[in-house]
């Protein structure tokens, strides 16, 4: 099944 | 001291519809660029980005930079009081600890006051950088609707994948799969009948239908919806507030382990 991953994965804090 | 009046309020009743399934709650930001909104969901997979510019109030008064925090499903409760037709004013008063919301009928003969307890929110804002995105899908937004909600009938997850041939959304379940293709068509009555498809290079990308399914709650505020795909990237899903702002859906894709 394919994995789900996170928006954090992505996009750094400010 | 803040005062945002926006004629159109139906457009503030149509926004917090489509934000209220997947954020609960949210810090609104009020600058003098405008009023927005960034948030994620309690899972961290999706993340919605709202603004909607100064320009587009009538009235737009920002002394300082303010956060306030809101429970979303009480901004709804609130605003599903006001006519579709009224006016909507938001007032809030430096450090105080409520906003109101005013709503002015079109003829004036009825205005009413409702306020509301802001809430301290700790929320980070994440940096979302400017991407070259593989593939640019503009499509009718009811067309994207339709297929969200069929494809999640028969899977759980979508497979969006954007070639020469067109933009093709494939699902598979227990029961069986689909694949629907939508084609490049520029030949309609209306520009926003239209599926306008701008592609860098091929990509095939895989996502949960639940949160493309929430996504499209946004669907009362435009006719079309942008779907933006790069490989290795959040698809960006978005909607226009008619000439003043965005609502944002940023999603990020499933992997194979």
């Amino acid at each position: 099944k394919p994995r789900q991953q996170v928006i954090s994965r992505f996009f750094a804090p400010k | 001291m803040l005062e945002l009046r926006l004629v159109q309020g139906s457009l503030l009743k149509k926004v917090l519809e489509a934000i209220k399934e997947l954020v609960t709650d949210a810090n609104f930001d009020c600058s003098a660029t405008g009023f927005s909104l960034q948030a994620m969901d309690s899972s961290h997979v999706a993340l919605v980005a709202l603004l909607l510019r100064s320009e587009g109030f009538e009235h737009y008064r920002c002394d300082r930079n303010l956060s306030m925090g809101m429970n979303l499903n009480n901004v709804s409760k609130m605003l599903r009081c006001a006519g579709n037709d009224d006016i909507i004013t938001l007032k809030a008063d430096d450090g105080s600890d409520t906003v109101t919301f005013m709503f002015e009928s079109p003829n004036q003969d009825k205005i009413a006051d409702f306020e509301m307890k802001l809430m301290d929110i700790d929320s980070e804002h994440l940096g979302i950088p400017e991407a070259e995105y593989h593939a640019i899908v503009k499509m009718p937004s009811a067309e994207f609707a339709r297929i969200c909600k069929d494809l999640s009938s028969i899977g759980d997850t979508v497979v969006i994948s954007v070639t020469k041939e067109g933009v093709k959304f494939s699902t598979r379940g227990d029961i069986g799969n689909a694949n629907i293709v939508c084609r490049q068509n520029t030949t309609v009555d209306k520009p926003e009948e239209a599926t306008i498809i701008e592609m860098q290079e091929p990509v095939s990308l895989t996502f949960a239908l639940r949160y493309m399914n929430s996504f499209t709650k946004a669907t009362p505020l435009s006719n079309t919806v942008t779907i933006s795909l790069s490989s290795e990237l959040p698809v960006v899903v978005e909607y226009k507030v008619a000439d003043m702002g965005y609502i944002r859906f940023y999603l990020a894709p499933k992997i194979e382990d």
